[in-house]
């Protein structure tokens, strides 16, 4: 089964 | 001081109903160029920007920068007591704890104002860069809401793939399985009817019904919504606010194992 991925994953936190 | 007056008060009601579903609370950050909102769901796999131009605005002040945090279910109270003809400001003074809703009846023979409590919030602001895309599709966003409540009976991900030939919307579940082909428009009376497609290369992603689902609460918003998709990325659903802004959300696609 594919798995969910969360936001901040991909995009940096300012 | 801050004041922003909105002579089509429904698209704040508007707004409010495409935020409410995924965002509990959210800080509303004004500044000179206008109203900007970024916040993530509780779950953290989709993120909501929303953009609200000055320019868009009959009247804005905003004398220094100010970050008004808000309980949107309480907002959402307050904005259901404004009729869809009403003008609305919204008001607060530097540094206050509290906002003031104004509606104004077109005739003015009515004026209501609500006070309404701020949150203090300490959100996480995230730097999304500017991505060239590897497709995307605009499609009108009554037939993308449609698309997203069809396949949500059939399972809990939808996989969007897209190629030159046109895009496929596909889920699967205890019951079977279903398609959406929609190829891109040959030729179309009005450009909000229309399905465009850019592609640079295909791409399939995974995605949860469930939030595409939550997006489509924006499409009163606008006739038509672009969905943009590069691999192994957050997909982009964006909907344009007619003159003032746009309110885009951002999805984490679901990966194998």
């Amino acid at each position: 089964a594919a798995a969910q991925s969360r936001i901040p994953h991909y995009f940096e936190i300012l | 001081m801050f004041e922003a007056r909105l002579l089509q008060g429904s698209l704040l009601k508007k707004v409010m109903e495409a935020l409410k579903e995924l965002l509990n609370e959210a800080a509303w950050d004004c500044s000179d160029a206008g109203i900007q909102l970024q916040a993530m769901d509780n779950s953290h796999v989709s993120l909501v920007s929303l953009n609200l131009r000055a320019e868009g605005f009959d009247k804005y002040r905003c004398d220094r920068n100010l970050s008004m945090g808000m309980n949107l279910g309480s907002m959402s109270k307050i904005l259901k007591c404004a009729s869809n003809e009403d003008i609305i400001t919204i008001k607060a003074q530097d540094n206050a704890d509290t906002v003031t809703f104004v509606f104004e009846s077109p005739d003015q023979d009515k004026v209501s104002d609500y006070e309404m409590k701020l949150m203090n919030l300490d959100q996480e602001h995230l730097g999304i860069p500017e991505t060239d895309y590897a497709c995307t599709i605009r499609l009108p966003s009554s037939e993308f809401a449609r698309i997203c409540r069809d396949l949500s009976q059939f399972g809990e991900s939808m996989v969007i793939s897209c190629t030159k030939e046109g895009v496929r919307f596909s889920a699967t579940g205890d019951i079977g399985t279903g398609n959406i082909k929609l190829a891109q428009s040959a030729k179309v009376d009005k450009e909000e009817e229309a399905v465009v497609i850019e592609m640079q290369e295909p791409v399939s992603l995974t995605f949860a019904c469930r939030y595409l689902n939550s997006f489509t609460k924006a499409t009163s918003l606008s006739k038509s919504v672009q969905l943009s998709m590069s691999p192994e990325v957050p997909l982009v659903v964006e909907y344009k606010i007619e003159d003032i802004g746009h309110v885009r959300y951002y999805l984490a696609p679901k990966i194998e194992d």
